[in-house]
């Protein structure tokens, strides 16, 4: 464990708990992409498996559980006690598009051919394009709430942290996860030009709207 | 190096 890894966690959570309290006090999930939340929860479903078989330590478990727990308390307030207020029309991208890939990928290219790597593998893969029907959606509408950029802010920022961990854990102990290191800077990529809006628009006290 | 993977991280 070291700072970047901290970081990246605290930072996590920071995202998620920005979108709770945003749709909680607005008592509405307008701008934000239920098919996005969606894709979160089957991430941490499917890599939290072993939560229940190999304990790791107190704050590993601890972790998984309120990120499990945010994942689909977010999706309820989308589709069930918010519903009324999910822009469904704009929220179109279609997840076959991604879930096709990504299934098709963690069969071909993972460390081995066993149900629990699979399923982490998938995970992994799936969690480097969970965010496109976020950012598909606030480009169609061409905005976005400025709570919705800093959740977006801090959920990009997490994964960036954690390929500063990755590279800290390469030079220290020779620690390399190649499948989660090369999606972890796709998964980053995919933020780019949303940092760069949310730099020089959000910081400076503008809404965020896009050309 | 994957088989030092240890699935610490979340």
């Amino acid at each position: 464990m070291n700072v970047f890894r901290i970081l990246g966690d605290v930072s996590h959570l920071l995202a998620m708990v920005i979108l709770l309290v945003k749709i909680w006090r607005s008592k509405s999930c307008a701008g934000i992409s239920g098919k996005s939340q969606i894709l979160f929860a089957l991430v941490f479903t499917s890599r939290y498996l072993d939560l229940l078989t190999n304990f790791i330590s107190i704050y590993n478990t601890v972790m998984k559980v309120v990120f499990l727990l945010c994942a689909y308390v977010t999706v309820y307030l989308i589709y069930g006690k918010f519903r009324k207020t999910f822009d469904s029309e704009n929220d179109s991208f279609r997840l076959e598009f991604l879930l096709v890939p990504v299934i098709g990928l963690s069969f071909l290219e993972n460390y081995s051919f066993t149900p629990t790597e699979i399923l982490w593998t998938f995970s992994i893969y799936l969690e480097s394009v969970a965010i496109l029907p976020q950012l598909f959606m606030i480009s169609k509408t061409g905005e976005a709430e400025t709570i919705t950029t800093h959740y977006l802010f801090f959920l990009g920022l997490y994964r960036a942290l954690y390929l500063a961990n990755w590279i800290w854990r390469y030079h220290t102990e020779n620690f390399y996860d190649q499948i989660a290191v090369v999606s972890g800077v796709v998964q980053t990529i995919f933020y780019c030009d949303f940092f760069y809006l949310y730099i020089t628009k959000v910081l400076k006290g503008k809404k965020l709207s896009l050309p | 190096q994957h088989l030092l993977r240890t699935k610490d991280e979340l």
